[in-house]
């Protein structure tokens, strides 16, 4: 489903070119549920950025179902993220004048899903998300674990190929992240949604399938040094 | 240091009353090492913000060094902050326009520090938190982590006789979090630096000397039911 081969991301800092990612090589089949850790600044961010298409690879390639991010055209990347990519930001970019069940229904909205079904799948799932009752709130009055998980909530709406999650559950408690994530096992497990987080969280590490650990924008082989 | 009789914080949702806080009784004596645990949606950040003289409560009142925040004018509450409060919020809230440097030091200029000794403060604080090299880049140029952190190194960079810091640790990795923790009980042991705690990281709560457990806007009496 997703293929990184040699990729290198480099950030400008005054001129001083910064290495974000160096060399990376990576497969992702369709329906793993896998965990990117590593410590702060190692470079998870930016590397669920390439794979969502949000920004391009200095060097080497990215493909995410077959297509080569970097010869799509806006138009087409931005198809891609409708159609195909959940994303959940680690600062959760809700839509400040919208409200929570506005955020949580925008995918499904542009994707032309009729009224009806939508406002079934978003109250059911903002509930299910533990928001019953929040749906009319504007993110500023909304507790940070709850914008949280209306991030959440509007990423797997769709349903989508591939989810893509930065920290998560990284302003919630230690129950709602467990039933967060058994929310999102089902959907892997019976929609056969791929998923990629990035966490710091262990409650995450220790249900994923596969970890791939990140040090200064490095893969660490398996099993070699510290993990976090 | 700091007391709370009798608090509840009402907002309006759409008119209808939610009860953020209903009915608290705190005491916080100077020195303390204290974290606010609780589920998302429990209370805490609006604890925090009432505790910080940034909102005041609907009912009952919050004395911090003595002085009784609803009856301070705005310009003596942005005193109250500005001299004895280091406050590190749940979204980090750092100043797009200025550079990671300007952030931390922003405190210590407002107090007047002569540019020498904020210098030499603020260089030596950022390494400590890791951030060494970083100083001249904005908040958009780098980690959530990153960000996180140079947060919690302007509000510790007066010294205040206060912290509040608000889920300090939810963006960094474990190792990171370790070395903020022993940074702030060293200011608590050898600078008196009270501090209060907003969590959900049992990294945190492992090394508060006090737990106070919030849910639904209400203590949990110590001992009772399940904790998060
Ligand atoms: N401006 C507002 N208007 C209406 N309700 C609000 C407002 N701000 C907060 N609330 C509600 O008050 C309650 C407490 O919010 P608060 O942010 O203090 O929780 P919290 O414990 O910090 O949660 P988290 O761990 O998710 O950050 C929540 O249910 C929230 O929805
Ligand atoms: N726009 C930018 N300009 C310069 N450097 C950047 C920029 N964006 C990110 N970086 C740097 O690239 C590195 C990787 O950043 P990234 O956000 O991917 O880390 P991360 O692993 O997600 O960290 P965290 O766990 O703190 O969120 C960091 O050192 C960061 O400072
Ligand atoms: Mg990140
Ligand atoms: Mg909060």
């Amino acid at each position: 489903l997703i293929t990184l081969e040699q990729v290198v991301k480099e950030y400008r800092d005054n001129g001083v070119p910064v290495r974000a990612l160096d060399g990376i090589d990576l497969t992702i089949e369709p329906g793993e549920f896998t965990v990117v850790a590593g410590p702060s600044g190692s470079g998870k961010s930016t590397l669920l950025n390439l794979i969502g298409g949000l920004d391009q690879p200095t060097r080497g390639r990215v493909s995410v179902a077959g297509m080569d991010t970097s010869v799509l055209s806006n138009i087409e990347l931005s198809r891609m993220r409708l159609y195909k990519i959940g994303f959940v930001f680690q600062a959760y970019n809700l839509i400040p004048v919208l409200t929570a069940y506005e955020n949580a229904e925008y995918i499904l909205m542009l994707q032309g899903t009729p009224a009806q079904k939508r406002r079934e799948r978003i109250m059911s799932l903002l509930s299910t998300v533990g928001l019953k009752g929040l749906e009319n709130r504007f993110p500023r009055e909304l507790s940070g674990g709850q914008q949280q998980r209306v991030a959440i909530a509007r990423a797997i709406a769709s349903e989508p190929q591939l989810v893509l999650a930065d920290e998560p559950t990284a302003n919630v408690d230690s129950k709602t992240s467990a039933s967060l994530l058994d929310l999102m096992m089902e959907l892997n497990r019976d929609k056969g949604v791929t998923f990629l987080f990035s966490t710091h969280d262990p409650a995450v590490m220790e249900r994923a399938r596969r970890i791939i650990r990140l040090r200064d924008g490095r893969i660490v082989p398996d099993g070699d040094g510290p993990g976090d």
